[in-house]
């Protein structure tokens, strides 16, 4: 495992807990999109149908585990125990507009026209594009608060680490996953502006705004 | 080939 690779896993812990942190302890899930939260559940659920037929290394299933139990901790307390805060006026992007075209693309581009590889691949193109009803929910409202920009940047952070560990290992091992690399170049594009933002912005001490 | 098998990244 390269170290662009551990650095990225941590980071996307470090996105999915700094979440979790939020929500709990300010017992709400203002400004958090739930549709976001719904979709990284489903791509979860779908990508790691594998973790009881091949076993690859303890770190592997622990990681698993812990993003799929993570996560759909995450959608339980935004939609029932802390629905009363979730502002689903504003969560106001078609999930469909991304799972159908994800699906379509996952029956198309696939390293086997299997039931695992299909799931496997529409969960690598969920997740490349399950950012955008956040997203689409910060520029509406035209800001986000602190520890939620910090959730995006790490989150944002963990793809384009795997794009380092990606020409890493292309470089050393010969290894390359185009569907993996593909999406996942599209997964850290999508928060190109974000980047911006939040370096011009969070770092220096104020708040994330976006100008209308 | 790898792809298939066994997928180690997460």
């Amino acid at each position: 495992m390269t170290l662009f690779r551990l650095a990225g896993d941590l980071s996307h812990v470090l996105a999915i807990l700094l979440l979790l942190y939020k929500i709990w302890t300010t017992k709400s899930a203002a400004g958090i999109s739930g549709k976001t939260q719904l979709m990284f559940c489903m791509v979860y659920v779908t990508r790691y149908l594998d973790l009881f037929t091949s076993f690859i290394s303890v770190y592997n299933s622990t990681m698993k585990v812990l993003f799929i139990s993570a996560s759909v901790a995450t959608v339980y307390l935004i939609y029932f125990k802390f629905k009363a805060t979730y502002d689903g006026n504003h969560d106001t992007f078609r999930m469909e507009f991304v799972i159908v075209p994800a699906l379509i693309l996952a029956l198309i581009w696939n390293y086997a026209f299997t039931f695992f590889e299909i799931s496997w691949a529409f969960s690598i193109f969920l997740e490349a594009v399950a950012i955008l009803p956040q997203l689409f929910m910060v520029t509406k409202t035209g800001e986000a608060e602190n520890i939620t920009s910090h959730y995006l940047f790490a989150l944002g952070s963990y793809r384009a680490l795997y794009i380092l560990n990606w020409i890493d290992r292309y470089y050393f091992e010969g290894h390359w996953d185009p569907i993996a690399v593909t999406a996942g170049i599209v997964q850290t594009v999508l928060y190109g502006d974000f980047f911006y933002l939040y370096f011009t912005r969070v770092i220096k001490g104020r708040k994330l705004q976006v100008l209308p | 080939d790898t792809n298939t098998a066994a997928k180690d990244e997460l």
